[in-house]
């Protein structure tokens, strides 16, 4: 475990419990497309499948349960809340989710380390991982209003990709045998497509005005 | 050798 790492695991993880407890404390979630966070319940769902089988660490396990927690509570709010589930924002967040789904599973058959239920549903949610933002972008762009729930939210999401591939060139340097394709092209995708809302980000907040996304 | 071969990153 490399500090890049750690930190990543970290920001990733307030990315996510900040967003839960802000939707918690305040009861609302407007801005939070219910899309992504529906994508992400997904990948850690197929992500974590070796979860009770495959033990790596303690700080793994745990991890992984918070991970698995606060997504799939988040849904929870957005969907069954009776306060939380009236501020959500129905008809900007359209993006058809099952278009990304579909590729991502079918590449995940085609491309793999191994073809093993376990190893086809891990691709599958590294592929989907990279691509579950975009409802939240689009949503953002939609609304074109970026208050600080979700806008914090984002910039955390792609502190921790950032961190990953940092992690990632740090153990191609210090592991012998340490390549893992499948993970630095989904990762390297997924951090690119940050990169724009990153840019109109700073520069929001360097101009001190607020964020607008360009239409 | 588990570690290796399984995938120990979250």
């Amino acid at each position: 475990m490399n500090l890049f790492r750690l930190a990543g695991d970290m920001t990733h993880l307030v990315s996510v419990v900040v967003l839960l407890l802000k939707i918690h404390t305040i009861k609302s979630c407007a801005g939070v497309s219910l899309k992504t966070q529906e994508l992400y319940a997904l990948v850690f769902a197929a992500r974590y499948l070796d979860l009770f089988v495959h033990f790596v660490s303690l700080y793994n396990t745990v991890m992984k349960l918070v991970f698995l927690a606060s997504s799939f509570s988040i849904v929870w709010y957005m969907r069954k809340h009776k306060i939380v589930r009236r501020t959500y924002d129905r008809e900007h967040d359209t993006f058809r989710h099952h278009f990304i789904v579909l590729p991502c599973l079918v590449l995940a058959l085609l491309i793999n380390e191994r073809f093993t239920f376990r190893e086809v549903m891990w691709a599958f949610s590294i592929y989907l991982e990279a691509v579950a933002i975009l409802p939240q972008l689009v949503l953002l762009q939609r609304t074109r209003n970026i208050d600080n729930l979700t806008g914090q939210y984002v910039f955390f999401l792609g502190a921790y990709r950032v961190l990953y591939i940092l992690n990632w060139i740090y153990r191609y340097f210090t592991e012998p045998h340490f390549v893992h394709w499948i993970s630095w092209i989904a990762g390297i995708v997924q951090t690119v497509l940050y990169a724009d809302f990153f840019y109109y980000y700073i520069i929001s907040w360097k101009n001190n005005v607020k964020l607008e996304l360009p239409a | 050798s588990s570690e290796l071969s399984g995938h120990d990153e979250l």
